[in-house]
């Protein structure tokens, strides 16, 4: 039973990229057969993972256009983490799919690419870049869930209603299996009274059920794993206070979807 | 004599927003008339500047469908902040704006909306969404100068190559004033081992010229300041570190435009 979840929010930098990678690297160190789609084209989820831009892959532009069903299964590649942990690059023209006209279908070409190319797999996390664009809502229509990433600051809360209509518009238009999964709390300082205000008022806005504990932290060791391209996990106990909150992220996605 | 910079990254979070406020409020605080354009669309330097984003503002996005010049005069508002500050808000389809096709002169727009409208401003702040489309390039398209907000990570340190190749692909066809005013560095964290090798980094891949000192620090307030609807240097002496960086960094940017 595979379950696909998609990273989004608008928002740029609240950790999509980092919470999609380190869910893969819990998804690593439990031995789950993975595939991370990365949607963004600045590629970092796929640079962590092991392999180079480069203008020879094939990956999420080209499935976009290619009309095949299935056709992502001939552009998928392991990732350098491990042989459970596979990627969808971003590759091919992303930048001007993005600028796509919205016609009927064309939220659905993704999901299209992707059938029947990812029932090896028991997760599939689709990261996306910081837009509501025709990339995100591609990644929206191919998913079962979307997780919701949010840094607890004025801005952060700002982004929020645009995210949750284009979840609303992507169901509504392409997807019946689509849902809120959850939002999870990035970048959370250690001490700020203005931090604490913002999770009061996130979760009067989407209600406490829907807020994901734990709250990922803050921490520079984040920085430091995405420059050795590792999954979080590999880091051992300097990093084990991540660990441990995303093992506990995973087994909640899982539980949810 | 006026100054137009924009303010960019395509990576999200790193500040574009953060950073054309602090400016702002540098100039606010030494009676600088200051214009900031907001490209967008999530609003948060019009929703700053004390402007509620509504339909029926007009704003950057009419502007860049306007065809008139000096359009944008009609459109600009007096800001929250105070008289000399005034803000041309991000209203109109921003999003859809972003998608327009590449046509000859279609990165002049803004520019053209902007031509004969901003001759009584000191400085003139275009705050850019986490994007190299459309937008951003009328943002480029109408500038003296582009500041690229930088954090010292391995992802913001990623996306420099394809800003840098925006900037030189606006100044080849369209705005042959542009230039790379400098490189600004943000969310610096107090102690991190990873974040002080990537500021080398960044020195050998720029220049250490173009890397202005100083750098601002990770800080707490500002989120305060943001939640606020403040300038920064209404707090006083709670932020007397990020308003003495924030006046050193417009002086820096009023010498080298
Ligand atoms: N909890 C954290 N602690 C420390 N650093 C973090 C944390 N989460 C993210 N970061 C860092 O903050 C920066 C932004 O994070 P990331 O790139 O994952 O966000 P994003 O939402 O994917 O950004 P974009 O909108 O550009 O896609 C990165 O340099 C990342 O390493
Ligand atoms: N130096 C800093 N110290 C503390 N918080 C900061 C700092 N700079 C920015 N922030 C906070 O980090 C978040 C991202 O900053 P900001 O929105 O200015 O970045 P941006 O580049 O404009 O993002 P986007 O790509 O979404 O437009 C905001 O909540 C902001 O208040
Ligand atoms: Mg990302
Ligand atoms: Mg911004």
């Amino acid at each position: 039973m595979t379950s696909t979840v998609a990273v989004l929010n608008q928002k740029g930098g609240v950790g999509k990229t980092t919470v999609t990678l380190g869910l893969a690297s819990a998804a690593w160190a439990s031995g789950l057969r993975t595939l991370v789609v990365d949607l963004d084209a600045q590629a970092n989820a796929t640079w962590t993972l092991g392999v180079d831009p480069s203008i020879e892959n094939l990956g999420t532009g080209d499935a976009l256009i290619s009309r095949t069903p299935g056709a992502a299964a001939d552009m998928m590649v392991q990732s350098g983490w491990g042989d459970d942990i596979w990627l969808l690059p971003a590759a091919g023209d992303l930048t001007e799919r993005e600028a796509d006209r919205r016609r009927p279908g064309s939220m659905g070409r993704l999901r299209r690419a992707l059938d029947g190319a990812t029932d090896d797999f028991d997760l599939v996390l689709i990261d996306c870049a910081p837009s509501l664009g025709m990339n995100t809502s591609n990644g929206l229509g191919a998913a079962d869930g979307a997780l919701l990433v949010v840094e607890p600051t004025i801005f952060g809360l700002r982004g929020i209603g645009p995210v949750l209509d284009l979840v609303e518009d992507v169901w509504s238009e392409e997807n019946k299996r689509l849902d809120l999964t959850g939002v999870v709390l990035n970048r959370v300082p250690a001490i700020s009274a203005d931090a604490r205000e913002r999770i009061v008022e996130l979760n009067k806005m989407v209600g406490t059920r829907s807020v994901w504990k734990p709250a990922i932290p803050q921490r520079v060791i984040i920085n430091q794993a995405h420059g050795e391209r590792s999954p979080i996990h590999a880091f051992g106990s300097p990093a084990s206070e991540l660990i441990e909150v995303f093992d506990a992220l995973l087994k909640k996605l899982r539980r949810s979807l």
